[in-house]
C-alpha cells in the first residue's frame, strides 16, 4: 500500500533533516502512481503533485516514521481541500417546485438515481414527483415507472401521443410534467433525462433547452465511479454547456477507487453532492470527502 | 554497434502521457515505453513518428496475439452469454449481436435472463421486435437459471443456429451474484456440453483501471472469452483492453459504437490502435 512504498521512498530521510526537492522525489513518484492508478486524471495528478511538493519542501523531519505520516497527511489534506470540506448542501426553490434536472453519459445511473433522490426527499418530509423525458431508449419510461410505483412516489407519465421521439417531445413532457407538479402540490420535480455524449451536439442542444425551460435549481451530473481518464472530457462538457450545480458518483458499493470524483470536482468546481451504493431506492447517501480520500489512496 | 543510442525523451514521454490517458494503465504504460526506449535504441531509432509507429506496431501485437478464430460449434445453438458490471451496454449488445447473427442468416433466440431490473425484461423485448428475433422471458422477479433452463431448450428443439442469453448487471465484488453466474453458466454446460461457447464480458470503453479486476472476477465465476467494448463513438479509449490482453489473454471480439442496432463491428485491431494513439 501506498504507506509502505513511501516507507521505502523515504529510507534515506529517517531520523532527522528536512524534505526536500531531492529527497522527497521518490516519494512524489510513488503518490503519482497511486493517484493514476485510482483512476485520477493525468493533469489533476501533475497539480496535486505540485500542491504536495510545495507544501512538503521545507517541513522538518522529526522522527523516522514522520516523513511518511507527514507526507500521508499533506496528501490526506491536499484531497480533501480539493473535493471541499464539508458536505454539500441540496439547493431548494424559494418557491416550490425545486426542480432537479438529472444529466449524464449512457448507463451512468441517472433512472436509478431519479428514484433514490425521489426515496431520499420523501424521507425528508418532501413530496418529490418524477417525470422521464428520456423518449429514446427502449423501455426507459417504463424504468422509471416502475421504480417510482416501488417506492410510491408521484410520476407524470404524459403521452407521448405517438409523436416521434425528439426535442420537441421532450420539452413538451417536461412542460406539462411541471404544471403537473404544481396542480398536485409536489414540492420537488426530478426529470430523468436520455444518456448521452457530452460530443453529441444535438442531444447537448436539448440539454440546454430543458435547462431554459425549467429553470432547475440542481443540474445534476451522474458518473461511474469506475470512470477513467475520460471522466474530465465528459464532465467539462456538460458544465459548459449547463452549469452543474452537484455531482453524483454511482456504483461505489464496487471496489473503483473513485479517483473520477477528484478529477470531476477539479474540472467543474462542482462538489459531489452524494452517492450511489447499490441498486435499491435506499441506497443513496450525502457525500463525505474524507470517505472516498481513503478510498482513493487505497 | 553503440547500445547507448539516444532516443527523443520527448518525445517518449508524449507517448507515456497518451497511454496513460488512454486507460491503458500507468504501470503498463510505463512497461511499454521502457520496452519501446529499448528497442529504439537498438535500432538506432530516434524521431518521435518512428517511435510511434514502432508503439503502434506492439500495441496492435499485444492485441492481435489474443485474437483466434472463434471455436467451430458441434452442434446448434451456439450459446452466447452476455455478462457485465451494470450499464456497460450488455442489453443493447443483445440486440445488435441478434441483427448482426441474423443478417448472416442464422436464426436467433434471445433470453431475457435479467429477471430483476425494471423493465429489463421489456427493454430487451423491443429489441427482440427491432431485430426480429424472439425472446424466452419468465415473469419479473423470476429464477434466471429457470429461464435460462427454457431458453435452452427451446433452441436445440428448434434447431437455432444461436442463442443470446442478456444477464442482469452486476458488480464483481458480490458474491452472491457471481455465484448466479457461475450456477448459469453450470446450467448451460448441463444442457449442452460445450456450452457456452461464448461468453462476452460486456465493458464500457470509459471504464479505468477497475476493469482488470472486473475481468479478473468475470473471468473466475462465468468463464469469459471474449470482451465487447462499447460506447467507443464517446471519446474514451478504451485502452484498458489492452491491459486486459496483455494480462488476461483475452480478445476483443466487438466493439459498440453507438445506441443503432446497426452499431456494432467486429473488432479491427489496427483501428483501434490508430484511434487510441491519436
Ligand atoms: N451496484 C450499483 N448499481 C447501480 C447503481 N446505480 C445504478 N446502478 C445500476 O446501473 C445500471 C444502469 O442504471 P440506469 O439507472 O439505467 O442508468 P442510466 O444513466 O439511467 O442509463 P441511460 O438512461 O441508458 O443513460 C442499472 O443496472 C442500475 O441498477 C449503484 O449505485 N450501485
Ligand atoms: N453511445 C453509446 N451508447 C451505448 C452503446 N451501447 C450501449 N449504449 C447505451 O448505454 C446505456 C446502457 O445500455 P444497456 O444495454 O441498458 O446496458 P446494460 O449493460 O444492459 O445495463 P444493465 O442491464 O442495467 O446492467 C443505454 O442508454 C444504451 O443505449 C454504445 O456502443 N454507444
Ligand atoms: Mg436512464
Ligand atoms: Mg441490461
Amino acid at each position: 500500500n501506498l504507506s509502505e512504498k513511501l516507507q521505502r521512498a523515504f529510507k534515506n530521510l529517517r531520523g532527522q533533516g528536512t524534505m526536500t526537492e531531492e529527497n522527497i522525489q521518490e516519494a512524489l513518484r510513488e503518490i503519482r502512481v497511486a493517484l493514476l492508478e485510482a483512476d485520477v486524471n493525468l493533469n489533476v495528478v501533475k497539480d496535486l503533485i505540485d500542491h504536495i511538493r510545495e507544501k512538503a519542501i521545507g517541513q522538518e523531519v522529526m522522527t523516522a516514521l514522520s516523513p511518511t505520516e507527514q507526507v500521508i497527511k499533506i496528501v490526506h489534506d491536499e484531497l480533501v481541500t480539493l473535493l471541499g470540506k464539508d458536505t454539500a448542501r441540496f439547493q431548494f426553490a424559494s418557491r416550490p417546485p425545486t426542480v432537479i434536472l438529472m444529466a449524464g453519459l449512457q448507463g451512468s445511473g441517472k433512472t436509478t438515481t431519479s428514484g433514490k433522490l425521489a426515496a431520499w426527499l420523501q424521507k425528508g418530509g418532501h413530496r418529490p414527483m418524477l417525470v422521464s423525458v428520456d423518449v429514446y431508449r427502449p423501455a426507459a419510461r417504463e424504468q422509471l415507472r416502475v421504480v417510482a410505483q416501488s417506492i410510491k412516489a408521484n410520476i407524470y407519465q404524459g403521452d407521448t401521443k405517438g409523436e416521434p421521439a425528439g426535442t420537441p417531445l421532450v420539452e413538451r413532457l417536461a412542460k406539462e410534467a411541471r404544471r403537473e407538479a404544481v396542480i398536485t402540490g409536489c414540492d420537488t420535480l426530478i426529470v430523468d433525462t436520455a444518456g448521452r455524449l457530452h460530443i453529441d451536439s444535438d442531444l447537448m442542444d436539448e440539454m440546454a433547452k430543458l435547462k431554459a425551460l425549467l429553470s432547475p435549481q440542481e443540474i445534476l451530473f451522474v458518473a461511474d465511479a469506475m470512470t477513467g481518464q475520460d471522466a474530465v472530457r465528459s464532465a467539462e462538457e456538460f458544465h459548459r454547456r449547463l452549469a452543474l450545480t452537484g455531482i453524483v458518483l454511482t456504483k461505489m458499493d464496487g471496489d473503483a477507487r473513485g479517483g473520477a470524483a477528484l478529477s470531476i470536482r477539479h474540472v467543474t468546481g462542482q462538489p459531489v453532492k452524494f452517492i450511489g451504493m447499490g441498486e435499491k431506492p435506499d441506497a443513496f447517501e450525502p457525500f463525505h470527502p474524507d470517505r472516498i480520500v481513503g478510498r482513493i489512496l487505497g | 554497434i553503440a547500445l547507448t543510442r539516444e532516443v527523443d525523451e520527448a518525445a517518449l514521454e508524449d507517448l507515456e502521457m497518451s497511454l496513460i490517458a488512454s486507460d491503458i494503465g500507468v504501470t503498463t504504460a510505463a512497461e511499454i515505453i521502457e520496452r519501446l526506449r529499448d528497442r529504439g535504441k537498438r535500432q538506432g531509432i530516434r524521431n518521435g513518428a518512428e517511435l510511434k509507429d514502432l508503439l503502434r506496431e506492439h500495441l496492435k501485437q499485444i492485441l492481435d496475439e489474443q485474437q483466434r478464430p472463434v471455436a467451430k460449434v458441434a452442434a446448434p445453438p451456439e450459446v452466447i452469454m452476455m455478462v457485465g458490471v451494470n450499464g456497460t451496454g450488455k442489453t443493447t449488445t443483445s440486440g445488435k449481436l441478434a441483427a448482426w447473427y441474423r443478417a448472416q442468416a442464422k436464426t436467433v433466440l434471445m433470453c431475457a435472463a435479467d429477471t430483476f431490473r425494471a423493465a429489463a425484461i421489456e427493454q430487451l423485448e423491443v429489441w427482440g421486435e427491432r431485430s426480429g428475433v424472439e425472446i424466452v422471458r419468465t415473469k419479473q422477479g423470476g429464477d434466471p437459471s429457470a429461464v435460462l433452463f427454457d431458453a435452452l431448450q427451446a433452441a436445440k428443439s428448434r434447431h437455432n443456429d444461436v442463442l443470446i442469453v442478456d444477464t442482469a448487471g452486476r458488480l464483481h465484488t458480490k458474491n452472491s451474484l457471481m455465484a448466479e453466474l457461475d450456477k448459469m453458466r453450470r446450467t448451460t454446460q448441463r444442457i449442452i456440453p460445450d456450452a457456452p461457447h461464448e461468453v462476452l464480458l460486456v465493458m464500457d470503453a470509459t471504464t479505468g483501471q477497475n476493469g482488470l479486476q472486473q475481468a479478473r472476477l468475470f473471468t473466475e465465476s462465468a468463464g469469459v472469452t471474449g470482451i465487447v467494448l462499447t460506447k467507443l463513438d464517446g471519446t474514451a479509449k478504451g485502452g484498458i483492453a489492452i491491459a486486459i490482453a496483455r494480462e488476461l489473454k483475452l480478445p476483443v471480439r466487438f466493439v459498440g459504437v453507438g445506441e443503432k442496432i446497426e452499431d456494432i463491428l467486429p473488432f479491427d485491431s489496427g483501428a483501434f490502435v490508430d484511434s487510441l494513439l491519436g
